[in-house]
Order: structure tokens, then C-alpha cells, then sequence
């Protein structure tokens, strides 16, 4: 990405630093990758590290990317890995694309394209087809595959409306054994903060991803006959359509189907939302009607899409606002721009699409876990699709302009990997608290509305966490003991684990017990509550550190929420020492659906661990 | 999807992997594909060939397979000793 990674403030990999990131492995499960981009060059890479045990199937590797396995059914025979749609491809150079100079979208979002770690390898697993989306078979085998080949990192950019539960969704599973033999899997918070859905990956040991903006946004003005300029969004690199007519479908409809046989040829086409959940307003029936631009309207304001014809998304007020002038007039006619860029002072803000918590498996494990960059970013593009996927459109691109919490999550594998790149020993567990606990807060002005139920404890801040000074470690052990107090059998876990020494013993416990960074409660609206999360640091700072608490309530919750932590100082001795402590939250429970938000923070000259507590109130 | 016969793809999860299935017999299946076959043979009619069934074992990291059952054969694995989840591939999408 040309941008992100700056507004995270996280510099280029000095290049003393290439050859630590080279023992990294990342295992990308997407759509596959398209390996002749600049960003996958493997130009002074040695060979991969020896204990890979990967192989490359009907795919030329080279040291950059060195595994691609292909799933889909019953063999892989004949299957390729290489991306003949792009996610696949933007993913992976997100986390791990070299640094390429000279990258634009037709002169868009220009600048040096990179990913956090260039210097780490790559190994492909598509799992995702453009007809059939990711099948939870394919999904699973995967990651049997990835652990065994030896990757450090699984990115899984993939996910659906709802969350499941555990050990009914292949994900969890694969994820779940990752942990257990030291992988951290980042995953997609999913995008149905705009259709009612809830966030999709929610297992206390992956790490889930919401979306968020940076401080760029590409904006179009479309300038009506009356002289009225709305501005709206899209990339829109074509020439400037001058003076068009605007045309409103006859029956309100930009399908296809509808448009078909109608006089639109080298007219604006106002498109309003379609009538049928599902029907795309993307700009297709347009296009094949000869259009010459289009107007959509869009719910997802904060996002500039990518259409294959000229043209802008607007709001519902603002489509108005045209439809008004339109039909004021018997000549309608309107000029529409090329994208301009400009800046974002709300950034970072929660992606409108993003799919917000509660956590509807484990209501008392925070999820999202954090935010990162996932509106517009720019990363590589496969050569075998266009920029919109649409077949009508001709276009190659070796860089395109995309957004969901798929561009997210990758942001998120990234830093993990560079963590992991300079704590080769950590576990997954003590690898995400890194992340989560120095995450940069996201209660702003710009996100007015939206709670840590959207952006988790806030933007991803990759240097900070790879010396977060504390961490909360956690053990496979320690999730089984959550998974016994949410009501799972000890028959069944002591198959999940393989040891019969695996009971549920700890009868009465909570899911809020297990040592997360973060803290989040459900409880019954209205009713006074009290509830304790007892948390056990680990300390990965200076041998004789210590930490003094600070505790930080959001101002609508003060009256009605105390936070006391005992004890208020923690004090190490020695380098991985633990040492536990107990936050216990009181008061009056917010009303239905309502939050209470505060945070633990725990501080010292050089570091500040901040763990965000969240008490909701929902069914 | 359920195919003409009302089956469709489940993933049948066992858990921990004892020990990775790469020892394989001259006929290139390994012991925990046996396993696999074992079990699923166990509720499939003497007309079901379990080889023909199973779509993938997951044999390198984890223990289970993914097959095409019906759903009475799912219900009848699901309470078997040894599993831990029955449950139907779905199907997600990139985000």
C-alpha cells in the first residue's frame, strides 16, 4: 500500500532488517496470487528457511513466494493457485509485498507500494474460487496443510454475515490448531456493519480485524446544469464527461435486464438503491446499455469504489438533491470529474461496513479485537481480472483501489509478523495482546456513534506493539478452560486436545476469565452488576519494571461505572515474570443496547498498556 | 448443496492428531485415512463405499475428513465415540 502503512507510522524495513523478516512465513488463504507483480519479486532473497516443509503444486515458486496449494473438492490435481481475481494477490502484498516505487491507480494513491514485512516469504493457499466463493472443506484443509508446512503467520482475509460456533466452523478449528503449535491467524471482522450482520471470526485465538480509514479519500464532484456541485466518491480515472444528459431508468431499475432496449447510450444513468436485496448496483447495466457515466447511490458513504464506467456513488439525500434538478428541467445534463484526492481529519473512523460486536458466540470476549486501514487501500491486483471484476471491463491493472475489512486483516498479519519477526519464542496469545494493548484508541469525534463494539481497542500500531513492555499470555490449556465455562463437555475437548487430563474443573468460571487483553461483559439492561476479570501480565520489558494503573471511563459512563484494580502497582523483577491482578467493574447497566466503555492502563516511562472494558447491555 | 441423493458435503472434525498421517501403506493411504474410512463405513450401507464418500482426510495438523453424507448419516456420526463436530461445509466469501 502506498499510504496506510505511513498513517500507522510505521516506516520502511531498514534494509539491515530484510534478512530477520526472511525466516517469517506467511500463509495467505484467499484467492491465490498473481506472482509477476513487482511486489512479489524475490530479487535478493536467499533460499526459504530450512524447516519449511511446503511445496509448490502447478505454480512456479521462487524464493519470495515459496508454497501454492490450490482446494477445491475432492483434489487439488490440475488445480492452480494463481489469482484470477485480485484479493488473492492485494492481501499478500499487503502483508508482505516488496517495496515498489512508482505505483498509482492511474495516478491515484501514488507513491511506494509496500507491505509491512518485504523481506518475509509467502505461501499461497487458494481456498477461494470466483464461481463458488471458499468452501469450509477447502478452508479446512488449508490449515491442516499450513501448520504442517511450517508457516508463523495465517492471514484470512474470508468470512460470512454471522459468526459460528466453534467447533462448527472451519476456521475456528484450523485456527484453534495453529495456536496450539504457535501460529497466530488474523481474520476479517467481516463487512455487514450495513446489513444487520455481526462480527463473523470471533475465537479468543484468532485475532479479528475491524476496518477503518486513513487520513486519504478520492472524492468525484459531479456539477448539475443548474450549476448545484455534489461532491461524491468513486476512482474515477476517466476523462471529464461534460455537459451529458442525465437519464432515471424507466422502471427505477439499473439492472441489466431493465436497461436493456432503453435510450441511454452516452447518458448519465441515475441509479437508485435496487428494489431486490442482492441485485448489484455496481454500475454493469449501465455499462452494457452504453451508458456513458453513472450515479449510484451508496450506504457506504466513506468508500470510494472502483466502477467500470465513469462516474460517482452519492448519498440518499444527495441523489435526491440531482433527482430534484432533473426533474425540474426538460434538458438535464451534468458534468462529471475525475477523482480528486484529498485529506481525512476524521481518520481513523469505523468503516460503515464494518461488522460490528457484540460477539453473538462468547459475549464476554471483546470482538473485533482491533482496527486497521481497510477503506481504499491500493495494493497489487491480478493481471487476469479488471479492477471491478466486471467482464465488460477491459482494463488491466497492476495496482488497484479496494476496501473491506479483507484489506483490514492483512494490515493486522502483517504487524503480527513483524512482531513475531523479533520474538520468535512468543506465542500466538502473547503476539496479539502486543497488537491489541497498544492499538491507539479510537474514542474520537470521528467515531461519534460508533463504540469499541465496532473498533475493538482501536487502531492497529505496529512499532508499538513490537515492545508492548506487557502482555497477556494464554495457553490452549487456559482456552479449553474457557470453552468448559461456556458449557463445552470434557469428552469432547479431550478430543480437541488429545489428553485425557483435560476436565472442566474449574466449575463456575466465566469466559471473562480467560487472560485477554481486553475486557467485555454482557449483563442484563438496567439491573446493578458487578463482575471480575482476574488478568495476569507477563513482562517482556527491562528485568525490574514496574507499572502504576491508570483507569480511564468514558464521560457517559462515569456516574454509573466504577473500575477498581487491585492491586494499582505491578512490580517485575525478572525478564517473563507473571504477576496477576483483578479489575472489578460495578454499577448500573446500561439500557438495551446500550455501552459502557472504560480502559486499564498500564503505565511507566516507556510504555503504556492499555486494555479497553466494555459493559453492553443486549438479548 | 445436496446432490440428487440428498447429500452434501459435512466436515466431520475428531480433533487432535495423534500422529501425522504421512506413513503410508503400498496403496499410498495412511493410517489415519484407514481411520476415516473406518469410521464412515460404520454408518454407510453395505451399497456406500466410504472411499467414495470422502472428499478429504485432514491428516497433517488435525484429525477428521470431509465426506458427503446424508443427513441421517451425519446425526449417526455426530453421537459416535471419537467425534467431536458434524457439520456442514459452508461456504464463505472473501471480505
Amino acid at each position: 500500500t502506498t499510504r496506510s502503512w505511513d498513517f500507522l507510522g510505521f516506516p520502511q524495513t531498514p534494509t539491515e532488517e530484510l534478512p530477520l523478516e526472511g525466516d517469517i512465513i506467511v500463509g495467505m488463504l484467499d484467492t491465490g496470487i498473481w506472482p509477476d507483480s513487482p511486489s512479489f519479486s524475490d530479487d535478493g532473497f536467499g533460499p526459504p528457511p530450512s524447516r519449511w516443509k511446503g511445496v509448490c503444486q502447478n505454480f512456479t515458486c521462487n524464493n519470495k513466494i515459496i508454497g501454492a496449494r490450490a482446494y477445491r473438492g475432492r483434489s487439488s490435481d490440475g488445480l492452480s493457485p494463481l489469482d484470477d481475481e485480485g484479493h488473492g494477490s492485494h492481501t499478500a502484498s499487503t502483508v508482505a509485498g516488496r517495496a515498489v516505487g512508482n505505483v498509482s491507480f492511474g495516478g491515484l494513491a501514488a507513491g511506494v507500494a509496500r507491505g509491512a514485512v518485504p523481506g518475509a516469504r509467502l505461501a499461497v493457499y487458494k481456498v477461494c474460487w470466483s464461481r463458488g466463493g471458499c468452501g469450509e472443506a477447502d478452508i479446512l484443509a488449508a490449515f491442516d496443510d499450513a501448520i504442517a508446512d511450517g508457516v508463523d503467520v495465517i492471514s484470512f482475509s474470508i468470512g460470512s454475515p454471522m459468526p459460528w460456533q466453534y467447533f462448527e466452523s472451519a476456521q475456528a478449528i484450523g485456527s484453534f490448531h495453529a495456536m496450539r503449535r504457535g501460529v497466530v491467524t488474523s481474520t476479517s471482522a467481516g463487512n455487514s456493519g450495513l446489513t444487520g450482520g455481526r462480527v463473523c471470526n470471533v475465537a479468543p485465538w484468532m485475532l479479528s480485524v475491524a476496518a477503518s480509514s486513513i487520513d486519504r479519500r478520492f472524492v468525484v464532484k459531479i456539477v448539475l446544469g443548474n450549476g448545484e456541485t455534489i461532491v461524491g466518491a468513486s476512482i474515477n480515472t476517466f476523462p471529464t464527461l461534460t455537459n451529458a444528459t442525465l437519464a432515471f431508468p424507466a422502471n427505477g431499475s439499473c439492472d441489466p435486464d431493465n436497461l436493456a432496449g432503453g435510450s441511454y447510450k452516452g447518458k448519465i444513468v441515475l441509479c437508485p438503491p435496487p428494489a431486490k436485496i442482492g441485485h448489484p448496483n455496481d454500475g454493469s447495466g449501465p455499462l452494457s446499455a452504453g451508458a456513458a457515466a453513472v450515479v449510484i447511490v451508496t450506504r457506504a458513504s466513506d468508500v470510494a469504489f472502483v466502477l467500470p464506467l465513469p462516474g460517482l456513488t452519492v448519498t440518499r439525500d444527495q441523489f435526491d438533491q440531482i433527482m430534484a434538478y432533473v426533474n425540474s428541467t426538460s434538458n438535464p445534463v451534468a458534468t462529471i470529474d475525475r477523482t480528486e484526492t484529498t485529506g481525512n481529519p476524521q481518520a481513523p473512523a469505523a468503516a460503515s461496513f464494518s461488522s460490528p460486536g457484540p460477539n453473538l458466540i462468547t459475549p464476554g470476549i471483546l470482538k473485533p479485537d482491533l482496527s486497521a486501514p481497510g477503506i481504499d487501500i491500493i495494493a497489487a491486483w491480478s493481471m487476469l481480472s479488471s479492477p471491478t471484476g466486471n467482464p465488460s471491463d477491459n482494463r488491466k491493472v497492476q495496482y488497484n483501489i479496494i476496501s473491506g475489512t479483507s484489506m483490514a486483516c492483512p494490515h493486522a498479519s502483517g504487524a503480527a509478523a513483524y512482531v513475531k519477526s523479533f520474538h520468535r519464542d512468543w506465542s500466538p496469545a502473547m503476539i496479539m495482546s502486543a497488537l491489541i494493548t497498544t492499538a491507539t484508541p479510537m474514542n474520537t469525534p470521528g467515531n461519534s456513534g460508533w463504540t469499541a463494539l465496532k473498533y475493538g481497542a482501536g487502531q492497529l500500531s505496529p512499532v508499538k506493539a513490537r515492545d508492548p513492555g506487557l502482555v497477556y499470555d494464554a495457553s490452549d490449556g487456559d482456552y479449553v478452560a474457557m470453552l468448559c465455562a461456556q458449557g463445552y463437555n470434557a469428552t469432547q475437548l479431550a478430543l480437541v486436545t488429545g489428553s485425557n487430563a483435560t476436565a472442566c474443573a474449574a466449575a463456575g468460571g466465566s469466559a471473562g476469565d480467560l487472560n485477554y487483553p481486553t475486557m467485555a461483559a454482557r449483563v442484563e439492561p438496567g439491573r446493578n452488576f458487578t463482575v471480575r476479570f482476574p488478568r495476569t501480565a507477563t513482562n517482556v520489558g527491562a528485568a525490574g519494571a514496574a507499572y502504576d494503573v491508570k483507569v480511564e471511563v468514558a464521560l457517559e459512563a462515569a456516574k454509573d461505572v466504577t473500575v477498581d484494580v487491585s492491586p494499582r502497582r505491578l512490580e517485575f523483577t525478572a525478564p517473563s515474570q507473571k504477576v496477576s491482578f483483578t479489575v472489578t467493574v460495578s454499577g448500573a447497566a446500561p439500557a438495551e443496547g446500550q455501552v459502557h466503555s472504560a480502559a486499564v492502563l498500564w503505565y511507566n516511562d516507556e510504555h503504556q498498556v492499555r486494555s479497553p472494558v466494555v459493559v453492553y447491555a443486549a438479548e | 448443496v445436496a446432490d440428487g441423493d440428498g447429500r452434501q458435503v459435512y466436515i466431520v472434525y475428531l480433533g487432535h492428531l495423534s500422529s501425522p498421517g504421512l506413513s503410508e501403506s503400498e496403496d499410498g493411504v495412511s493410517a489415519v485415512e484407514f481411520a476415516h474410512h473406518d469410521l464412515l463405513n460404520q454408518v454407510l450401507d453395505d451399497s456406500s463405499s466410504a472411499s467414495d464418500r470422502i472428499l478429504r482426510s485432514y491428516k497433517r495438523s488435525l484429525n477428521g475428513f470431509a465426506a458427503r453424507l446424508t443427513e441421517q448419516e451425519a446425526n449417526e456420526l455426530s453421537s459416535m465415540d471419537g467425534v467431536v463436530s458434524v457439520f456442514p461445509s459452508g461456504i464463505h466469501e472473501p471480505l
